[in-house]
């Protein structure tokens, strides 16, 4: 594990804790979308079906099981937790996102490593991460006044995999481990897609101003 | 294949 590795799975840790906090301290999940928490609940799921089957290590149960706990438990919350559901944007956020689900589990079928099961699922994991986002990045265009907690947390969440990419150019060149061209081409679009944001978001750390994404 | 370095990757 480099250095890279560790710091974007820190850095995926703080988003979802910050993503808690959020939810916890003010009792609503104003400005986050439902729908990209379910596909990042359903990405984890499909992900880390390893879990119970292969022991990697204490560290790589114990993330797997606070990320799957975690999005799992936010979809409850937003859903049917009396109080957080009401503030829900349930008319803003209406992204397609089953339609992400579909093409990624296309792209999966045509293009997994291996054709079996485990592996097919595994590309779909990743096929959906890199679009995951979406639901919420056009949810967040449309809501004005977005909280500082949530800005922080799309900003983590955008972080751990551009620090993942640069774990696997660090690898390219010590380890010459040429890695998975899944999560290398997944990893970068997903990163891309957050440009945009990243761009506003150091805009208004610099200007000190409240995140404005263009309408 | 997965190769078992990616293996413990999140």
């Amino acid at each position: 594990m480099n250095i890279f590795r560790f710091a974007g799975d820190m850095t995926h840790l703080v988003s979802v804790l910050l993503l808690l906090l959020k939810i916890y301290a003010t009792k609503s999940c104003s400005g986050i979308s439902l729908k990209t928490q379910e596909l990042y609940a359903l990405v984890f799921l499909t992900r880390y079906l390893d879990l119970f089957t292969d022991f990697i290590s204490i560290y790589n149960t114990v993330m797997k099981v606070i990320f799957i706990t975690s999005s799992l438990a936010i979809v409850w919350c937003m859903r049917a937790h009396p109080t957080v559901r009401r503030s829900y944007d349930r008319d803003q956020d209406t992204f397609r996102h089953h339609f992400l689900v579909l093409l990624s589990f296309i792209m999966a079928l045509f293009f997994p490593d291996l054709f079996t099961t485990r592996e097919v699922l595994w590309a779909f994991s990743i096929y959906l991460e890199a679009v995951a986002i979406l639901p919420q990045l056009v949810l967040l265009q449309r809501c004005r006044n977005v909280d500082n907690l949530t800005t922080h947390y799309i900003f983590f969440l955008g972080s751990y995999r551009a620090l993942y990419v640069l774990n696997w150019i660090y690898r390219y060149f010590t380890e010459k481990h040429a890695g998975r061209w899944i999560s290398w081409i997944s990893g970068l679009v997903q990163t891309v897609l957050y440009l945009d944001f990243f761009y506003y978001y150091f805009i208004s750390w610099k200007s000190s101003e409240k995140l404005r994404l263009p309408a | 294949a997965q190769d078992d370095s990616t293996k413990d990757e999140l």
